[in-house]
């Protein structure tokens, strides 16, 4: 489903560069479940942004099911993102003005699905993560760990087959992580293809395949 | 130090009252090591900010230092929060537009130390979190657990006798965390007052007392 290929990224900060990946080829297949951990600076968020289609590759080439992503124009990245791909961001990057029934309807606007299906949608998907109470809260209404919650309810509620989460359970207590992973669980054996980003060893070990990274480098798979 | 008594905070959310913190009643001693832990949602984060002077209680006494918070003016409450009290949010909370170095910096221009000595003492507090490379990083331009670590250097460079930390090893992997713990085990003993919230039990061990929420109230101390 996704493949990198000797891909590079280099950031410019004023006149220094900082090689954030460098030289990554990586194969993720369908029905993947695939970790990746990594010292705090190592490059895991850079990686999966290129993996999300969220940032562009310096040099190398990315393949996702078998089209070259540099060839694809703005509107075909945008529907790539928006039906295919379920990204978690790092820090949640939810919509303050709006609550959270509305932030995760919002992926369902911009794929054209009517209100009364897209409202539905949003609430089971808040209620699958033991959130309905909280469903007209605004994000800053919000504990960190709810706020984290509606992210991943936004992630998942168009149904993507390829989710990408970044630390999704990074500030959960340990009851409502493993109501996390259980739901990533499910959606592996269902299929779907699974990339995460933790540094917790107890996450990682539910995955098939774990990638670790160093200084942008690719250090090892098993 | 501080010293809640019987303390409610309730939010409005439209006309729906959400009690966050339920008459809490809670002492903390100079040179405490004290861990709030406590599920998601549960008022860990409501109960920092009220300790660190960000929020009011609904209802309920809080002293700090002897006195009474509510008869404090706005100016003795800014003086307070910014040479007293060093706070981390869980949220990070970086300003976008300007560097780590200047993050760092900021409280002391509050503070009103001169322009050479801030430098140096921003310098010196990114440097011991292992980021002098990054500190004309903006935080955009940093990962997740680099823009922690200039929060928490943010929180301790006025050298503050009052550390109140949320989450602060919450996106941090395992060797950048115990750094910081070691950080903040150094400062207690050093006679410094440390609140600490995490959900990582490991973390929580290293405290002299464990305090546990649920739903608004405290259910124990040990
Ligand atoms: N401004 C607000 N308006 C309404 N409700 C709020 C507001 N801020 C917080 N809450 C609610 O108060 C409760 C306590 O929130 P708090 O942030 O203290 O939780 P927490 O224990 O820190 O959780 P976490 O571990 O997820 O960070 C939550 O249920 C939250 O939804
Ligand atoms: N826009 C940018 N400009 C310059 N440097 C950047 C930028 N974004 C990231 N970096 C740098 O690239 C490196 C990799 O960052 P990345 O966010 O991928 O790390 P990470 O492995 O996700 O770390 P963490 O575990 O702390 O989240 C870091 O050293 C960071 O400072
Ligand atoms: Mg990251
Ligand atoms: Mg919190």
């Amino acid at each position: 489903i996704a493949h990198l290929e000797e891909v590079w990224k280099i950031y410019r900060l004023g006149t220094i560069d900082v090689p954030a990946v460098r030289g990554v080829s990586l194969k993720v297949n369908e029905g993947d479940y695939l970790v990746i951990v990594g010292p705090s600076g190592s490059g895991k968020s850079t990686l999966m942004h290129l993996l999300g289609c969220l940032d562009t590759p310096t040099s190398g080439n990315y393949w996702l099911r078998g089209e070259r992503v540099a060839d694809l124009n703005d509107s075909e990245l945008a529907e790539i993102r928006n039906r295919r791909i379920g990204f978690v961001f790092q820090q949640f990057n939810l919509l303050a003005p709006i609550s959270a029934l509305r932030n995760v309807e919002l992926p369902l606007v911009y794929a054209g699905v009517p209100r009364p299906e897209r409202k539905e949608r949003a609430e089971a998907m808040l209620a699958r993560l033991g959130l309905e109470k909280w469903a007209q809260h605004k994000p800053a209404e919000l504990s960190g760990g709810q706020q984290q919650r509606v992210a991943i309810a936004r992630a998942l509620v168009t149904n993507p087959d390829f989710v990408l989460a970044d630390e999704p359970t990074g500030n959960l207590d340990s009851v409502a992580s493993s109501e996390v992973m259980d739901l990533f669980d499910e959606l592996s054996r269902d299929g779907k293809t699974i990339v995460l980003i933790t540094h917790e060893m107890d996450i990682a070990r539910r995955a098939h395949l774990i990638v670790r990274v160093r200084d942008g480098l690719l250090v090892d798979a098993s």
